[in-house]
């Protein structure tokens, strides 16, 4: 059927009704959505790779805060197509709808997923400060696509008039929300997620901490910006563009043992471990005695099973816990043993607060928290918090080393989302 | 298809640049309110009736969400945001308030691997 023969956005869609008022419908109920710019569409103002290479980055950034991706498909069927992008002017790509040249109306998009550009508008790339930025106006297109009307509120993108961007175009908090109530968020496990501390001197020539959150999930990773809420812009990137000379994927853990006169930095992947130099950001090639890494976790910590759940490192009383199945592994860094008492079961080292609520056994990360002073289980996309002395000292009929009932990941680190394999190099 | 006749199509003709036609009388105005969800379409496509209650009302909302003085006259001002280049996607009704500010978020941590997208 022709594609046209509906009104445009933002009327009745295909999707049950339900939504919030106002808040827009849920358009598409696929995890992996095609878009295609029509050959009989390219614009005449931009190279078509610059043209191609927008619309990827404004689906990237969408895909970057909902549970969607968005695959260029080049080849198969136009119908089959989920969302087709072409310019055109005045009458253009059998379109009802008529631009008006020049000003006013700059682009409009269709309820089945079509976007029009007036390509008598002067649309640049992200990097000019002239003109209308083709990429601020895809994004706010696509947003209509997937189901977002106008909002006048200050800061959206959905805002019906276009207004020229500041350095960086980023979905805001708000948008974030909006679309998420559509699409919901993004849930997933974890290979392992920790944080990584780096020391500076301030201005006063004192050594100030700081740290960074990282989650690693397969070949990708995202930096969490604990202040901000939500992952950096432009997150998930390629572990090897980040981390030189580490397992390109599926990381066990990542340990860091930190003591007044010992800052070492390891990751674990199957039955070898790799040391990191923060300095020179890559890996170690060999230790002190001029032994080559990685090594067999056997010969570096005696006695610790491979490969690994995960593990961390506990600074206070200087062990790492290694996971292993449902069994833990207590490590004495300083006399490079496990303590004679492990292996013990994780339901006996860390007891539920709350009866069955535990992970029990294959937990794919423990992650101490330095934003949230606190060591998390993850499992899944669940986690469950284990007891702090802050917490004891409020409730002190609280189990040492208790954890918590389980909570959704996602309610707690936002918008840790993946992207189509294809944009992750953008 | 665009005209040219040498195999680099340098002698490309340059596509006449159209201009919107601007809005700029009552007419077109009302015809921009209609279009954009903010007005019934007027009466008689084409004729425009004498500025009534509804219009009126219309226009107020219009200033209103775009921060101009909800007067309902159509002023220069009002004129001017009409002609700014937009979405041709409607607003709908239930968006017409929707002026609140969001907290906006503090600019991003350079993290341990600043990275300009």
């Amino acid at each position: 059927p022709k594609r046209f023969l509906q009104t445009l956005l933002p009327g009745p869609r295909r999707q049950p009704k339900g939504s919030p008022q106002g808040g827009g419908t849920r358009a598409f109920a696929k995890k992996t959505l095609t878009w295609r710019l029509v050959g009989e569409g390219y614009s005449s103002q931009l190279s078509v790779e610059d043209q191609r290479y927008i619309f990827r980055l404004a689906f990237r950034m969408w895909s970057e805060v909902i549970p969607l991706d968005f695959r260029e498909d080049l080849t198969a069927p136009g119908a089959t197509i989920d969302i087709q992008l072409g310019f055109g002017r005045g009458r253009h790509l059998g379109c009802p709808r008529v631009f008006d040249g020049s000003g006013q109306e700059f682009a409009h998009a269709w309820r089945l997923g079509d976007i029009h550009f007036d390509d008598d508008e002067h649309f640049t790339p992200p990097t000019s400060d002239r003109g209308i930025s083709l990429l601020k106006v895809a994004v706010h297109e696509i947003g209509h696509v997937l189901g977002l009307p106008h909002t006048y509120r200050t800061g959206s993108i959905m805002q019906p008039n276009y207004i020229p961007q500041g350095p960086a175009l980023e979905l805001d908090w708000s948008d974030r929300k909006a679309i998420q109530k559509l699409y919901g968020s993004c849930e997933g496990s974890f290979d392992t997620a920790f944080d990584w501390i780096r020391t500076e001197r301030n201005q006063h020539g004192d050594v100030t901490v700081r740290f960074s959150t990282y989650f690693f999930r397969n070949s990708w990773y995202w930096l969490y910006e604990n202040r901000n809420n939500r992952t950096r812009y432009g997150d998930p990137v390629h572990i090897l563009a980040g981390w030189h000379g580490v397992p390109a994927q599926s990381l066990d853990a990542f340990v860091h043992i930190w003591t007044w006169t010992r800052d070492e930095r390891y990751f674990f992947k199957g039955n070898q471990y790799w040391r990191y130099d923060s300095e020179k950001d890559q890996t170690h090639a060999e230790d002190e005695r001029g032994k080559s890494y990685p090594k067999l976790i056997s010969e570096g910590f005696p006695g610790i099973p491979s490969p690994l759940d995960t593990a961390y490192y506990d600074r206070r009383k200087q062990f790492i816990y290694f996971f292993k199945g449902s069994f833990v592994f207590a490590f004495d860094v300083n006399r490079n043993q496990v303590l004679g008492s492990y292996p013990k079961k994780m339901t006996e080292v860390f007891p539920a607060i709350e009866p069955q609520n535990h992970p029990f056994r294959s937990i794919d990360s423990a992650y101490y928290s330095f934003a949230h002073k606190s060591v998390f289980f993850f499992k899944g996309s669940l986690y469950w918090k284990v007891v702090t002395d802050a917490d004891r000292r409020q409730r002190p009929w609280l189990p040492s080393n208790g954890v918590f009932p389980k909570q959704p990941i996602s309610e707690k680190w936002f918008d840790v989302c993946d992207v189509h394999a294809s944009t992750l190099n953008m | 298809e665009t005209l040219f006749h040498s195999r680099d199509r340098s002698d490309l003709a340059p596509p006449l640049l159209r201009r919107a036609t601007p809005i700029a009388d009552l007419s077109a105005a009302q015809r921009f309110l209609s279009k954009y969800g903010w007005a019934e379409a007027p009466p008689g496509a084409g004729s425009v009736g004498p500025p009534g209650a509804a219009l009126a009302e219309a226009l107020r909302k219009f200033q209103k969400v775009n921060a101009l003085p909800a007067s309902g006259e159509l002023d220069a001002a009002t004129l001017a945001t009409m002609n700014r280049p937009r979405c041709g996607v409607p607003d709908p009704r239930s968006q017409l308030m929707a002026t609140s500010t969001a907290p906006r978020t503090p600019p991003s941590l350079p993290g341990r691997r600043p990275r300009a997208r």
